[in-house]
């Protein structure tokens, strides 16, 4: 553990909770994407499978679990409690497109062929573009609630404090991990046009809004 | 290398 990961697994723990502070505090999910909830639901269950056979830590146990269990709670809300606020006319993106090359990709790049190490590539490469519904809707509406980017912005903090964690664990450990390493790399990348209009304009006091 | 131990990140 180094202070990269610690900042960065707090701050995913903080994008949840401004999520779900979100959906109670509005009483509402409107614009955000019930699609990326689902495949943020998918990548924590397949990758987590390792809770029943292998202990890390009882810091890595309890976000484990909080992650599995907040992801499915999310999607409770909003297929269940706020279903009328949630829109799916606008939430169109294929996840057909990130699901198939995505289970290639755990066939083609994994450290073992077991059962367990295929669905933890696959989790890594479907959580590098789980995004994608979300940002594909914010550009498809041009606008967001403040409270949504600020979700958006934690998640995206999150992935970019990986990358000096794996740095740091380069140097301190000579650990290298070039599947999650490259990946993350791509996850961060698609936040970077997001992190542009919240750095100029939302952490500017004014509204998170797309040019036409 | 990778960590033989399993994975340690979330």
């Amino acid at each position: 553990m180094n202070i990269f990961r610690l900042l960065g697994d707090l701050s995913h723990l903080a994008s949840i909770l401004i999520l779900l502070q979100k959906i109670q505090s509005t009483r509402s999910c409107r614009g955000i994407s019930f699609k990326t909830q689902a495949l943020y639901a998918t990548v924590f269950i397949t990758r987590y499978l390792d809770l029943f056979y292998d202990w890390v830590s009882l810091y890595n146990f309890v976000m484990k679990i909080f992650f599995i269990a907040s992801s499915c709670y999310v999607l409770y809300l909003m297929k269940y409690k706020y279903r009328p606020t949630h829109d799916p006319s606008i939430d169109t993106f294929r996840v057909e497109y990130l699901l198939g090359p995505c289970a290639v990709l755990a066939l083609l790049f994994h450290y073992r062929f077991t059962l367990p190490e295929l669905l933890w590539s696959f989790s890594i490469f479907l959580e590098s573009v789980a995004i994608l519904p979300q940002l594909f809707m914010l550009q498809r509406t041009g606008e967001a609630e403040t409270i949504t980017t600020h979700y958006l912005a934690a998640l995206g903090a999150y992935r970019a404090l990986y990358i000096p964690n794996w740095i740091y664990r380069w140097f301190t450990e000579d650990m290298v991990d070039p599947i999650a390493v490259t990946a993350g790399i791509v996850q961060t990348a698609l936040y970077l046009d997001f992190f542009y209009v919240y750095f100029t304009k939302v952490l500017q006091g004014q509204k998170f809004e797309l040019p036409a | 290398a990778h960590d033989e131990h399993g994975h340690d990140e979330l």
